[in-house]
């Protein structure tokens, strides 16, 4: 699976 | 960030504050499951590693903190405190751990966007946050007088995953490129854990009853 995934959820 | 990530937020957090209050005025922790706050406490240590690497903004940061630190009070009390320990439902409490963790561990390692220790254990903690309730649900079922405070707590992690979903469309609407596929799935999965209780839950506020689950 290639995505890149914004992390600033919590 | 939107309203509804936002409120998605508060409500997450205004859940646990229930809990941490219903616990230190009642100095009781009946209904309340210490493995679902255990694998919460395995899921947020899991995710917020990314607070020694990363740093996305101090309201970011603040809330990983407090999520974290009222989550091991919440155990602490559970595990040690002296009055509440004993009001733990031990014996109800009977949900296993492996369960859960090694088919979320097993899946992480298969289904991630990179294969590295970081990326691995943050999609564990995302697919065992969508599982992490079904010890606390089953609880509740067992137990026979729900109190409000208990149902309140569940209440509002479960409103908490459904405004979620509204902050993903909207975001989705809003963000070009703003796609995680994976992070979804395992929320919606996790919204419809609640559905049921939800059913419940609304059904007897608006007949004005205690509220209870069928077995």
């Amino acid at each position: 699976v290639a995505e890149k995934i914004a992390k600033d959820e919590l | 960030m939107n309203i509804f990530r936002l409120a998605g937020d508060m409500t997450h957090l205004l859940s646990i504050i229930v809990l941490l209050l219903k616990m230190n005025a009642t100095r009781s922790c009946r209904g309340v499951s210490l493995k679902t706050q255990e694998l919460y406490a395995v899921v947020f240590v899991c995710r917020y590693l990314d607070l020694f690497t990363n740093f996305i903004s101090l309201y970011n940061t603040v809330m990983k903190l407090i999520f974290l630190a009222s989550t091991f009070t919440i155990i602490y009390w559970m595990r040690f405190h002296k009055v509440i320990r004993v009001t733990y439902d031990r014996e109800q409490d009977t949900f296993r751990y492996q369960f859960l963790v090694l088919p979320c561990l097993v899946l992480a390692m298969v289904l991630n966007s990179e294969f590295t220790v970081m990326e691995v254990l943050w999609t564990f903690s995302i697919y065992l946050e969508a599982v992490a309730i079904l010890p606390q649900l089953v609880l509740l079922q067992r137990t026979n007088n729900i109190d409000n405070l208990t149902g309140n707590y569940v209440f509002l992690l479960g409103s908490y995953r459904a405004l979620y979903i509204l902050n993903w469309i909207y975001r989705f609407m809003t963000e070009p490129n703003y796609r995680q596929y994976l992070v979804w799935i395992s929320g919606i999965v996790q919204t419809i854990v609640y559905i049921d209780f939800f059913y419940y839950y609304i059904k007897s506020w608006r007949n004005n009853e205690k509220l209870s689950l069928p077995a």
